[in-house]
């Protein structure tokens, strides 16, 4: 890989363009439907009809380009096929997430401000 | 405090879970952060109830009477600590064992119970008190938003851009001083999250994010718990 800098030296966080070779989420998208029946024997997954093995194949496609998408804007981290890659966004956030939002009481009780030298 | 630290390296930790096809992250980053503090307050490492809360608790934020714990639709750390507090405490969870569903009735058997809350509170916003809090009183249960994770395989995430609406309950384990991340072409601190779905996603059921910028707002929504020593 090569790297470019775009920051002088006292800038801590400034970002810097990344060039990267192209990963293997290319093949993985390029081979997508080879890579959806491993998906499926891998985690065990079973669908009702061959309409709802296309529709899963459909959504593990654009999953994928998802994860380049993710890869690319996340460099630090490996993005690629998980257990949720047959799951939409909206699908994973229902069946995966639950989260309330927080709205602190006013009573709510702080932690007390603890030493942090020594 | 240490440059690096992981609760898991002091035996606080429980083994990853899995909360299947069921929005109760909520109740899993509970039990883990009591499960930590009962370590520390007992010298033992119990498994706790996940089931407890899904059936249970049904607490409400009192600041907004329609935002209760509910089971598999979601629910609130904060809360849960509230409910365990009330209830007396939670069971082991062998005693009263996930199912990833929230149809049953509540089976609390107040006979059973295993760990109990003394005092919950919330962390400042700041990244240095969060780190002392961890260190001193175990892990902390933490709100971040999961965008990021449908994905996520290893590695030190640390996205350009990431929302700070917080809808995924986890665990803040640990931190370390010097995950990669290479597009600032140095060594940077992550935070060492337990995740709630399975040993197979992430880094062994864990993942690492970035620290220093509430990064998906990991640092926005950070409590602790203190357990009393109880005898069943």
């Amino acid at each position: 890989a090569t790297v470019v800098a775009a920051a002088s030296e006292d800038s801590d966080d400034l970002l810097i363009r990344q060039v990267v070779p192209e990963s293997n989420l290319d093949d993985l998208i390029l081979n997508a439907d080879h890579h959806f029946t491993s998906f499926v024997k891998k985690f065990g997954k079973t669908y009702a009809d061959t309409e709802e093995h296309a529709y899963r194949l459909s959504v593990f496609k654009s999953n994928l380009r998802r994860a380049k998408r993710h890869q690319k804007l996340d460099p630090s981290a490996v993005h690629g096929i998980t257990k949720f890659s047959d799951l939409t966004p909206s699908e994973f956030r229902r069946s995966y997430l639950g989260l309330r939002r927080l709205k602190l009481p006013a009573d709510a009780q702080k932690a007390p401000i603890l030493p942090t030298n020594d | 405090l240490p440059t690096d630290f992981d609760w898991r390296d002091h035996g606080a930790v429980t083994g990853v879970k899995d909360q299947g096809s069921c929005g109760s992250c909520w109740s899993f980053s509970t039990t883990g952060a009591l499960e930590g503090a009962n370590f520390l307050s007992t010298g033992n490492l119990v498994s706790l109830s996940e089931q407890q809360l899904v059936d249970c608790d049904h607490v409400c934020d009192p600041e907004s009477p329609g935002s209760c714990d509910s089971g598999c639709n979601g629910g609130l750390m904060t809360s849960a600590f509230e409910y365990t507090l009330q209830a007396g405490g939670l069971q082991r969870e062998e005693d009263y064992p996930y199912t990833g569903t929230d149809r049953g009735p509540c089976k609390f058997d107040k006979t059973k119970i295993a760990a109990s809350v003394s005092n919950f509170s919330v962390v400042s916003l700041d990244e240095e008190q969060i780190a002392a809090n961890l260190v001193k009183n175990g892990p902390l249960a933490v709100g971040i938003n999961a965008a990021w994770m449908q994905t996520y395989i290893g590695g030190v995430s640390c996205p350009y851009i990431c929302s700070k609406r917080l809808d995924h309950g986890v665990l803040l384990v640990g931190y370390g001083a010097e995950g990669y991340a290479p597009i600032r072409l140095k060594d940077k601190p992550y935070w060492i999250i337990k995740n709630s779905w399975g040993e197979s996603w992430g880094e062994n059921g864990y993942y690492k994010i970035c620290r220093g910028h509430n990064v998906c707002g990991v640092d926005s929504m950070v409590s602790s718990v203190a357990a009393i020593h109880t005898t069943p």
